[in-house]
């Protein structure tokens, strides 16, 4: 889970429509969230 | 609505500081313009990015500067 | 400006997609889309977000989907 700080902002959005997660583009101001949601969806 | 976000859309949000946004006091606002968000605009951008999913952005707002529910609703 | 930036702020921004700002045409337009970007107000958000400075959104709009410098500026 630690490694979602190393994938891409593409792999950040596959990841979140993997989980099923609602999500806009991932830029500097929205990745820390999208983060936090897939560790909480990961766990 | 509350006053405060009255007076706010009452006219042009230029750049008005975060604290003038409805919900954000003087606590809140200073965790956000430490965090570079000292303008209402910049919040607006953010809520904009998160494209205007109110769930996200509320998230968004309690994760970065511990707003609680009612504030972040605001 | 050019007239399809005109046609763009003659009304409100609403739902228009990213396609309808002036610059993006189908190819830029696609790439915005699928890192997305699909709305005009996802991209002002950005703006908004980089504080409404001109030469950092310029830089980011190449980055993220190879504008160049005339299509950014637009």
């Amino acid at each position: 889970m630690s490694t979602l700080s190393t994938k891409s902002d593409h792999e950040i959005s596959e990841l979140l429509d993997d989980y099923g997660i609602k999500h806009g583009p991932i830029v500097g101001s929205t990745r820390t969230l999208y983060e936090k949601k897939l560790k909480e969806a990961m766990a | 609505t509350s006053q405060k976000h009255r007076d706010f859309v009452a006219e042009p949000m230029a750049e008005k500081p975060v604290t003038a946004l409805a919900g954000i006091g003087d606590v809140l606002g200073k965790k956000l313009e430490e965090l570079g968000f000292d303008k209402a605009y910049v919040v607006l951008g953010q809520f904009l990015v998160l494209k205007k999913d109110v769930e996200l952005f509320t998230e968004w707002l309690k994760d970065i500067c511990g707003a609680n529910s009612r504030q972040a609703a605001s």
